[in-house]
């Protein structure tokens, strides 16, 4: 664990609870993308099965089970709870797009073909493009509230993080996992846009920022 | 290159 991780699993942490407040104190997920948020239960649901086979650490442990929860949650808020505030008609990505290549890839590419590995390979690749139906929403809305943006900006901001935290295991550790850091930077170049946009647009009084 | 992935991370 170096800071990099550290600060990385918290921004993550932080992304995720914010936008659980945000819908839950709204009482709306009016612009937030449903498909993203399956998608990223998904992830997690495909990632943590080792939860079941191997023991870690309480750290591990704990944050796997708050990401998984809170992921299912997001997803019962938008799907169940707030569902008459869910704006389908602009959520329109086709998500099968994503799925059956990362499938594919997934097991045509692995470290190991065997069923957890390929899942969790399958995870890491879906990760890295979950966010794109979020991106293409605000993108066809044209606009974001700024607690979204925020949202987003964590959720970037932990893959490039993750990024620094490989680059200093291959220093200390000499580790280096191609899958990881080919997705991780797949990942982090998604947002770039909008990071570009948070950065020089966000803050101030402005109440949206508009994308092009 | 390690042909394997960090358990430790998330």
């Amino acid at each position: 664990m170096n800071v990099f991780r550290l600060t990385g699993d918290l921004s993550h942490l932080a992304a995720i609870i914010i936008l659980l407040l945000k819908i839950w104190k709204s009482r709306s997920c009016a612009g937030i993308s449903g498909k993203s948020q399956i998608l990223f239960a998904v992830v997690f649901t495909t990632r943590y099965l080792d939860l079941l086979t191997s023991f870690i650490s309480l750290y591990n442990t704990s944050m796997k089970l708050i990401y998984i929860g809170c992921a299912y949650a997001t997803v019962y808020l938008i799907y169940v709870k707030f569902r008459a505030t869910y704006d389908g008609n602009h959520d329109s990505f086709r998500v099968e797009f994503l799925v059956v290549p990362v499938g594919g890839l997934a097991v045509l590419i692995n470290h190991n073909f065997s069923l957890m590995e390929i899942l969790w390979t399958f995870s890491i690749y879906l990760e890295s493009v979950a966010i794109l139906p979020q991106l293409f929403m605000i993108s066809k809305t044209g606009e974001a509230e700024t607690i979204t943006t925020h949202y987003l900006f964590c959720l970037g901001l932990y893959r490039a993080l993750y990024l620094l935290n490989w680059i200093w295991r291959y220093y200390f550790e000499g580790f280096l996992d191609m899958i990881a850091i080919f997705a991780g930077l797949v990942q982090t170049v998604l947002y770039c846009d909008f990071f570009y946009l948070y950065v020089t647009k966000g803050g101030k009084d402005r109440k949206k920022v508009m994308l092009p | 290159c390690h042909r394997t992935r960090a358990k430790d991370e998330l």
